[in-house]
């Protein structure tokens, strides 16, 4: 799965995700990815976000959408957000994944609860970062 | 006025350092660059997020390194079928495709049922005839194919027949079917 979020000059927020699925999957069986609010998702009010992993976790704790609204609502830190999503109410059911966000101020926080995640970004204040572990 | 763009190639057990020697991790960084830049090119123009996501996700869907149009892995058939999804923040107009196979990039896809029709998610055959109307770009289904994908499909079929060496943990992992 690979994706990416990206905010303009304008200030506007886009999130895509694009994905083979997972290996061996049964025929017609769709993840997270296509679906908008779980795999994806994109709020000028809040971030944009998008996600890798198991993706029939993703869908049933309708990921992307919940972080999005633990930021509107409860005024939860982006990272606190990514990681009580994952690690409370995504591993708990035995999904495993990880998560891109950039929110409203361009900041980019990630969290996975995998062995690794290849990710980067690249900001116009000059910051250009590539991780995989 | 700032601008910035973050992106994945996904997140997995495999992914450490006994899988990936350091020219390996090169190869795989040197690749996610080029998606940073292709989309960083296009905020830096002033243009907009929307497009800006899409060139990027377009690189690494390009590229066989990543699950996702060429290299996407196979289902228990042996077929590839991709699914993709887009969301502008501003409008919250969103597109998603599901279960393609003939679609050089399913990004495109997914922007084209975005902005070219009143529907949120097209999925299969449906899908496809819609975009080949539209003008995208069609393939043969084994423009998809590596061969990398097609063992690990072997690799994974042929463990469900077998006990699985539960000492090796990495092979463990791959298991992800009980």
């Amino acid at each position: 799965t690979v994706g990416a979020v990206a905010i303009d000059k304008q200030g506007n927020i886009a999130a895509g995700t694009s994905t083979g699925g997972i290996a061996n999957k049964k025929y017609g069986r769709i993840g997270d990815s296509p679906i908008i609010g779980a795999g994806t998702y994109a709020n000028n009010i809040t971030c944009g976000i998008s996600c890798t992993g198991t993706g029939e976790y993703f869908i049933r704790t309708v990921a992307a959408h919940e972080v999005s609204n633990l930021i509107q609502y409860k005024n939860t830190h982006p990272m606190e957000a990514l990681h009580e999503v994952i690690f409370n109410q995504i591993a708990p059911l035995g999904g495993e994944g990880g998560m891109i966000l950039l929110d409203k101020y361009g900041n980019v926080f990630w969290d996975f609860n995998t062995k690794g995640m290849f990710r980067g970004y690249k900001k116009s204040t000059g910051d250009n970062v590539i991780e995989i572990f | 006025n700032s601008f910035a763009i973050v992106i994945h190639g996904g997140a997995g057990n495999g992914i450490v350092p006994e899988n990936l020697n350091e020219e390996k991790q090169k190869v795989y960084k040197d690749k996610l660059q080029e998606a940073l830049n292709a989309g960083y090119f296009v905020l830096e123009k002033g243009g907009k997020s929307i497009d800006a996501i899409q060139e990027a996700i377009k690189v690494l869907e390009d590229s066989p390194l990543f699950n996702a149009g060429k290299g996407a892995v196979f289902n228990s058939e042996g077929n590839q079928e991709m699914d993709a999804s887009i969301m502008d923040g501003k409008t919250l107009n969103s597109g998603a495709v599901a279960g393609i196979n003939h679609v050089k990039n399913p990004i495109l896809a997914a922007r084209m049922v975005m902005d070219s029709t009143k529907h949120v998610m097209l999925s299969g055959k449906g899908a496809e005839r819609i975009m080949e109307k539209l003008g995208l770009e069609m393939v043969d289904s084994s423009y998809f194919f590596t061969s990398n994908r097609y063992n690990q499909l072997k690799r994974l079929q042929g463990n469900q027949t077998r006990v699985v060496n539960t000492s090796n943990e990495n092979i463990l992992n791959d298991n992800k079917y009980g």
